[in-house]
């Protein structure tokens, strides 16, 4: 399903060069369910970015269900991307000045052929998911830190996507909410939904079924999680 | 050093009322170590916040060094803070399009006394500490989350504050790096610095000396972590 080859990405600084991916060579087939890890600065988010249509590489292909998505262009890319994938952001990215509800219906409003009515209940319901139904008409500035990563998680899961790509979800959530969306991602994947999350700790690496390991932009290791 | 007594902060939503803070009541000393924990929304962020100068209770009485804060307008609140507080914030609030170099100098520049010489030498020092001295000159939003979040707890730090308030401050961070801000965080506690520090993460916890937990806008333990 996915095919990455030789994937580079470098940022030009001055007179040295950044290599945040030097040379990641790895396939990830439908219905994984991968915990990318890895120290600070060792190049997950830009791996995750990529992979969600959301930048481009320096150099290697891309593949995607046969076609090679490094080559499209913005308006292709963008396409892909509202109809494929779920991503969770590292910095929660919520809208300001809008309440959760209208910040977890956003990527439903692409769709033309649904209702306003639907719409409504799907981004209600997957408020519920995460434990947020009473919280859908506060502010994103009125919400706590942990809140704010929930609505995040409503928003990339409410479109039904085939991949759902999560940096860091639990970053600001205690075990007992951690383990509940762990549940949630685990009955998504089941659902034959493509889970692929980065997380800094043992404890949530443990739900995935395989384990990436980066380091100074290089996979150093890819193996399946004990017992899954 | 620190007294709150029955300090409650609320917020009018319509026609109900969320009570963020119910009649907390503690007291922290100079050079305390205390870990903040506790549910998604209990209230952890919005007690930093009083604590740091940063928002005004509902009501209650916030005593520091024998002053009743909460009666303070609000310039004297901010030269409070730019006195004695640290903050490092759950969402980092780093400047965009800042260097984390200058993202660090910023408290400094409020004392008139020190030199720009001096200035760049303490931003740096704070940097190293952090392990980020080589990237001083990248702009923020070409910072990985853990480095913006790094560049967060320079910041907090490069001014000597008083006290130390850090929210989550290693929710990004892998174990290797976080063990390293730890260690950093135990070694200004023990040069006298008070360190109050939210976080969700029972490893993390360990580094403190007390261990305080909050539910519904109150706090329902305030323990001795076992064995420091
Ligand atoms: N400006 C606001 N208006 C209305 N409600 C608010 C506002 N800010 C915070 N709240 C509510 O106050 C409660 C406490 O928020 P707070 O940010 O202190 O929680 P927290 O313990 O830090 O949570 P987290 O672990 O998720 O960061 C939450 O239920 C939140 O929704
Ligand atoms: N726009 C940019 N310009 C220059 N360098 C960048 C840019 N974005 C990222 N980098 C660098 O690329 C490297 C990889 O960044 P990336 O965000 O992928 O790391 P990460 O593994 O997600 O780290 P973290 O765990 O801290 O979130 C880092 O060293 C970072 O400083
Ligand atoms: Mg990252
Ligand atoms: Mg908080």
């Amino acid at each position: 399903m996915i095919f990455l080859t030789d994937l580079c990405k470098n940022y030009a600084m001055g007179d040295t060069t950044v290599h945040a991916l030097q040379n990641v060579n790895c396939a990830i087939v439908k219905g994984d369910f991968i915990a990318v890890m890895g120290a600070s600065g060792s190049g997950k988010s830009t791996l995750m970015n990529i992979l969600g249509c959301l930048d481009i590489p320096s150099g290697g292909t891309y593949m995607l269900d046969g076609e090679e998505v490094q080559r499209f262009s913005q308006n292709r890319l963008a396409a892909l991307r509202n109809r494929k994938m779920g991503f969770v952001f590292q910095a929660f990215n919520l809208l300001p000045r809008t309440t959760a509800l209208e910040n977890v219906e956003l990527p439903l409003m692409y769709n033309k052929s649904i209702s306003a009515g639907y719409l409504r209940k799907k981004a209600l319901e997957a408020l519920e998911w995460v434990g947020l139904r009473e919280r859908a008409f506060h502010f994103s500035n009125q919400l706590s830190g942990g809140q704010q990563q929930r609505v995040a998680i409503a928003r990339a899961i409410v479109n039904d996507p085939v991949i759902l790509l999560a940096d860091e979800p639990t970053g600001n959530l205690d075990s007992a909410m951690s383990v509940e969306i762990m549940a949630l991602f685990q009955r998504l994947n089941r659902n034959g939904i493509t889970v692929i999350m980065v997380t800094h700790e043992p404890d949530i690496a443990q739900y995935a079924m395989r384990r990436m390991t980066f380091r100074d932009g290089r996979i150093i290791n890819d193996e399946k999680v004990l017992g899954r």
